[in-house]
């Protein structure tokens, strides 16, 4: 199970982009 | 029909789903993005917020029964009627797959290669590069789809198609990247028809040009 | 009522979550994880399979009547009953919300967690202590969620509850990840009563204590 899970294709950087996002987007809503 | 009030910053791509699905269904939407209704980055740290809301993010819908939903495929898909949702039990499920391919298969590259575009996050060229070839990857298959049809599911617009084109919006803004992505015309054929027919919403796209 | 053949590796978290809303449904559904039947890394790049499976993934369902579905989570609603979906148009969006909380702020950081404890991705302090806290976040939302509720959605189990269950079976097979995570009995207690009342299907986490 772990080898086929190993070809999974899995955003783990998710949560980066949600926090780069959110910064981003306060910045520009002052 | 739904009635409620829609928190979130202005240009969310994400709200624009639960937006124009409001806009086909005739649910009846406000949309809160300035003060006083909402302020993105205060109101939604706010203990009276987050009580209805948990993850603190937007879009955030509540009814004007009082009912609350996050997520934005959640909240456009209460937003949605019958025909949009997929009337069959088989186009209900082809429209939450092609929801689920853009959330999975669209929305990771595109990020990848657009946030470092809009200064977002820092620029990596193999990330960049690896996520160029993501996206094609990801549109030559919708490309393929759309070759024999006019729609995703069926014979009319769905949330299928609201939220594929949706997902696609940041790449579209960044018209030079589609352009560099060599897409075939079935795509963007795609977008007019999707977003021909809701007069009232085209203007959330007014700084878009399909390549 | 659906009858068919999912494909997948065996084990597939992802397959599981089709699997149980069959045994929920009662859907007839044959699963093709091995030769001749299926054989991962090479049945899904064949040009068969391929032409109605575009992406190349699994799990991925062919009806008994040629009805071809890719992405977990619309097979899961496909072999799903009114019930399980959601039987109103607000228990519908609540379940879809849930759905979407486990595939985004469950899977990603569960991933980054358990991934490198399995060998499957280098080891990074930084981003594994960033995981964990992701995860907490996550499931103390969760957690809090189910405070007073039995269920996510409604009083009996839904498409939620098995979407959910299985973005964390990963997370409960490494079992001490979770006693690190100072889980609160809710969740545990949650997912007892999820796989308890179908007994087909408890074989598949059997390898899986709850903290």
């Amino acid at each position: 199970a772990v080898d086929f899970l190993a070809q999974e294709k899995i955003w783990f950087d998710k949560t980066r982009y949600d926090e780069a996002e959110r910064r981003f987007y306060e910045r520009m809503n002052g | 029909m739904a009635a409620g009030t829609l928190y979130t910053y202005p240009e969310n791509w994400r709200a624009f789903k639960a937006q124009i699905a409001a806009q086909y269904s005739g649910a009846r939407l406000k949309v809160a993005t300035s003060p006083p209704a909402f302020t993105f980055g205060q109101t939604n740290r706010t203990p009276a917020f987050l009580s209805n809301f948990p993850l603190g993010k937007v879009p955030a819908y509540q009814g004007d029964d009082g009912f609350c939903l996050f997520e934005s495929n959640a909240i456009a898909h209460f937003l949605s009627n019958d025909a949009l949702r997929g009337a069959t039990p088989q186009a209900a499920a082809q429209v939450l797959q092609w929801v689920s391919f853009a959330d999975s298969e669209i929305i990771p590259p595109a990020s990848a290669w657009v946030f470092p575009t809009l200064g977002i996050m820092q620029f990596n060229k193999q990330a960049t590069e690896q996520a160029k070839e993501d996206v094609k990857r990801a549109l030559t298959v919708l490309n393929q789809h759309l070759n024999t049809r006019t729609f995703l599911v069926g014979e009319r617009v769905s949330l299928a198609d609201i939220t594929v084109v949706c997902s696609m919006l940041w790449l579209y803004k960044q018209n030079s990247l589609l352009n560099k992505c060599q897409i075939v015309c079935h795509i963007s054929q795609f977008i007019s028809k999707v977003l021909a027919r809701e007069k009232h919403v085209s203007h959330l796209f007014c700084s878009v040009r399909p390549a």
